[in-house]
């Protein structure tokens, strides 16, 4: 009985722990408030700017928002330095904040838009849309 | 709905977007404003307000047709990947290379511009406002886009001509110099958009301001130089010919890549 009750315990204990480990605690892990890509859209119609942009109407942003816990290189991206850094804030909660939820990957849009009443601009903007993020 | 810019919207947790808080005009416009200035824009560009754009002319036209037939979806794919037969405007290969190379292309109409002093010659005078073209960008290159109808009114027209684009000089004392910029071959019977290449005035233009006197068409016989004639006598389309088929310029830009920082 008594070594029963010691298994017991010890399963209890290491049941906590498991519940507690980022590692493999998959509510962690798949949690909904991982560092994560965002939907977000610029619509130009809706600023009511179609009077001077021709094209495109808006477009897919994104945004990169979320927790930054281990484990990071899951499907997060992460750099080294973040990995260094999630483990300092392990230790030191309240002085050392977690990596940031960045992006990692941008690309270009294109807008077309009227200059003045004649002339026309076809400008690319480099680094408007997210492709990825990941902790940094 | 519509109403994206109503309110502030955050994440649930359960990947839905619920709006967090009504923002007021003030916020709004403030958002608006941050977004022109990404834009590198510090306002609404002038004297679009309200009106209706006129996209059915040609140099919108040019560049709305560069827009979906060479771009697309994928900004990172090379441009050639994309190209399709493209619209009306034939682009050529140089072309392509320069949408490709391109961070701004930008078009310029043409304007009938009075210069006091200037003779009535049988060619035709344009002038572009080159004035908006951004500090710093560097001009890869530039063309001027005719429009020839093979609807001739004087069938006595028929046959090869040379079309050639000169840059005015000066025009004081009613004494005007050319110099030779590009020109281009064509027979009546043709239809469709001429190119010359107009780099060289448009960096001039550019860099000297004050200089800008515009350009001169001149169209004669291939074997008759000396003949000059009208460019609608053989059917290119002037400044006040049907919107879309209306000359226009249009330069190719590499950007100077530097943030364009615009005071508002």
């Amino acid at each position: 009985q008594k070594r029963d009750a010691r298994r017991r315990k010890k399963s209890e204990s290491s049941s906590l722990d498991y519940r507690s480990n980022p590692y493999t605690d998959p509510a962690i892990q798949y949690s909904s408030r991982t560092c994560k890509i965002q939907t977000l859209y610029v619509s130009f119609k809706d600023l009511k700017w179609q009077d001077w942009i021709i094209a495109p109407d808006g477009y897919d942003a994104y945004y990169c928002s979320g927790e930054c816990n281990f484990p990071l290189n899951a499907h997060m991206n992460a750099t080294n330095h973040a990995i260094v850094q999630t483990l300092v804030h392990l230790v030191s909660p309240g002085k050392v904040p977690k990596p940031c939820c960045a992006p990692t990957k941008l690309s270009a849009i294109s807008v077309l838009y009227f200059l003045d009443e004649s002339n026309v601009i076809l400008k690319k903007y480099k680094n408007m849309v997210v492709k990825s993020c990941g902790c940094h | 709905d519509g109403q994206r810019l109503s309110g502030l919207y955050v994440d649930n947790g359960l990947d839905q977007t619920v709006v967090h808080r009504v923002v007021t005009q003030r916020e709004k416009r403030e958002v608006e404003h941050e977004i022109l200035n990404l834009l590198g824009l510090p306002d609404r560009p002038r004297n679009t307000g309200g009106k209706v754009p006129q996209v059915k002319r040609s140099a919108p036209k040019f560049l709305l047709d560069i827009y979906k037939n060479t771009l697309g979806e994928d900004e990172e794919k090379p441009v050639t990947l994309h190209t399709q037969t493209s619209g009306e405007f034939d682009l050529t290969g140089q072309d392509l290379r320069a949408i490709d190379q391109s961070d701004v292309i930008m078009s310029f109409a043409a304007h009938n511009h009075h210069v006091a002093g200037v003779r009535h010659e049988r060619g035709k005078r344009l002038w572009f406002d080159v004035s908006e073209v951004p500090p710093g960008e560097h001009i890869i290159g530039a063309e001027l886009r005719l429009y020839q109808s093979s609807d001739i009114k004087n069938h006595r027209n028929r046959g090869s001509y040379m079309i050639t684009a000169y840059r005015v000089l000066r025009t004081e004392d009613g004494e005007r110099e050319l110099q030779y910029v590009d020109s281009v071959n064509t027979t009546t019977g043709h239809e469709g958009w001429l190119t010359l290449n107009v780099s060289e005035p448009l960096q001039h233009w550019v860099n000297n301001p004050d200089g800008n006197r515009g350009l001169y068409l001149s169209v004669h016989p291939a074997d008759r130089s000396v003949h000059e004639m009208r460019p609608e006598d053989i059917g290119i389309v002037g400044s006040r010919g049907d919107a879309d088929r209306q000359p226009f310029m249009v330069g190719f830009f590499k950007s100077s890549g530097i943030r364009e920082a615009k005071v508002r």
